[in-house]
């Protein structure tokens, strides 16, 4: 298929032709292979995520374009060399011994929220995540640009996992007959981590080789998308109408202080 | 204004000067790239290069590069290679020695391990501004994520994401142990 091709006698209103489920929750695929997608070079997927749902660290190979259908959520864009702008503040002295030793401190890069109307757009090749904190689902409708010219491979999306398992406990659901093929692809995915020996992984994270170990997700069961029992802790700032009202609280606009 | 402005164009760049070095690590080895911004014609041409010399043992961490493939010409030495694709299988797992060349296609992660002699190379990107990634170290993807999505997506404590994160800053690792196993292909 030759790009700017589109000889197409006839147009269908397309829907998804095959899922994958995980643990929290299921991903739709439309047929990238569809003579209009192929057209027009982009595939379309939607996400599902239940409450406390995490999808886990994934980059691809093309641009894309997120839209909230529905819920809202947080996401974080690793940019490589970006800092981590986003840190635990520093102990107060009126911590006790026990708080410290139970507080943990961390930093790491921006994090955004995203509700419903919401257009997120993330770079090729730029890992990233995102996160149900909401009290609904989240559903996500995400564009890939396969022919875009960030995109220098095939025009098939690719998706590569940091972590995980995407090709272990997923049941995918055929729509339609050539839908199960691409599901059955599915199965053999593992993340990135996998493709690396176990020693090189702890050499380079410095870490033991059980840990090493876990990167790799062998055992992992729950697919791409996973639930977060205890809730996610991040760092990030309050919603802003919290914000004001704490600042109000502790006299930021009552002329209490100077 | 021809003879002013593509006539008079700088074309040239020595990536072999150790003092030019973008990223260096004394025990470990560095790395030189030349882009469209230190070298303005590679804008037309779309083409960038880097330079690569790891010591004895030493490791590049894993990295992918976002926007180029990658073409490797190994110099001199060898190293073990690891090229994963998007579905965690190893694509290739093996020696490349001198006078040798690899592709690394877009997005495809990869980790270089020097053999005994070290190992240079010179890297050809299919971009004017090649972008890489690292996964570990200081401007990793894994250090960018908060500690509790690290320790929930690989079902690790809190404590252990946090060494995940922290203990290497480097993108060139400075390796004691050697290999202890020869690559596959």
């Amino acid at each position: 298929w030759q790009k700017g091709e589109c000889q197409i006698g006839n147009i269908n209103a397309q829907e998804p032709s095959y899922s994958i489920r995980a643990e929290a929750g299921e991903t739709q695929f439309w047929d990238f292979k569809n003579d209009e997608f192929q057209c027009a070079g982009v595939s379309i997927l939607r996400h599902r995520i239940q409450q406390r749902g995490l999808l886990l660290p994934v980059y691809h190979n093309s641009p894309v374009l997120v839209y909230v259908l529905k819920g809202r959520g947080i996401f974080g864009l690793m940019i490589s060399g970006c800092p981590e702008t986003y840190e635990s503040s520093q102990q107060s002295r009126e911590q006790s011994q026990e708080d410290r030793s139970r507080s943990f401190r961390d930093r790491h890069q921006k994090i955004g929220e995203s509700r419903q109307g919401d257009i997120v757009a993330i770079p090729a090749g730029a890992a990233h995540w995102a996160y149900n904190d909401g009290q609904e689902e989240l559903v996500l409708l995400v564009l890939h640009d396969d022919s875009n010219n960030a995109n220098q491979l095939d025009q098939n999306p690719r998706s590569f996992y940091l972590a995980g398992n995407p090709g272990r406990g997923q049941e995918q659901q055929p729509y339609r007959e050539h839908g199960s093929r691409h599901g059955e692809q599915q199965q053999q995915f593992g993340n990135i981590f996998r493709g690396f020996d176990v020693e090189t992984l702890a050499e380079v994270f410095g870490v033991d080789e059980e840990t090493a170990r876990k990167l790799q997700g062998h055992n992992d069961e729950r697919g791409h998308l996973i639930l977060v029992q205890r809730g996610l802790q991040v760092i990030r700032p309050p919603l802003r109408g919290e914000e004001y009202g704490r600042r109000e609280e502790e006299g930021y606009y009552g002329g209490r202080d100077n | 204004g021809i003879e002013e402005t593509i006539c008079s164009a700088k074309i040239r760049e020595n990536l072999d000067k150790a003092s030019r070095a973008d990223i260096y690590n004394p025990r470990a080895g560095r790395f030189s790239t030349v882009n469209s911004y230190s070298l303005p014609i590679l804008k037309f041409l779309q083409l960038s290069a880097a330079r690569g010399v790891l010591y004895r043992n030493a490791i590049m961490s894993p990295h992918w590069y976002a926007n180029a493939h990658s073409i490797i010409y190994v110099t001199r030495g060898d190293s073990r290679m690891q090229i994963v694709n998007h579905k965690g299988r190893a694509v290739f797992d093996g020696q490349v020695r001198e006078g040798q060349v690899v592709v690394v296609p877009q997005n495809y992660a990869v980790v270089k391990q020097a053999g005994e002699q070290g190992c240079e190379w010179v890297a050809f990107n299919t971009n004017d501004n090649a972008m890489i990634n690292t996964l570990s170290g200081r401007t990793s993807a894994i250090r960018g994520l908060p500690a509790d999505v690290i320790a929930s997506a690989y079902q690790i404590s809190r404590e252990e994401a946090e060494r995940l994160k922290f203990s290497r800053r480097e993108t060139f690792l400075f390796s004691g142990s050697g290999r202890s196993s020869r690559g596959r292909v």
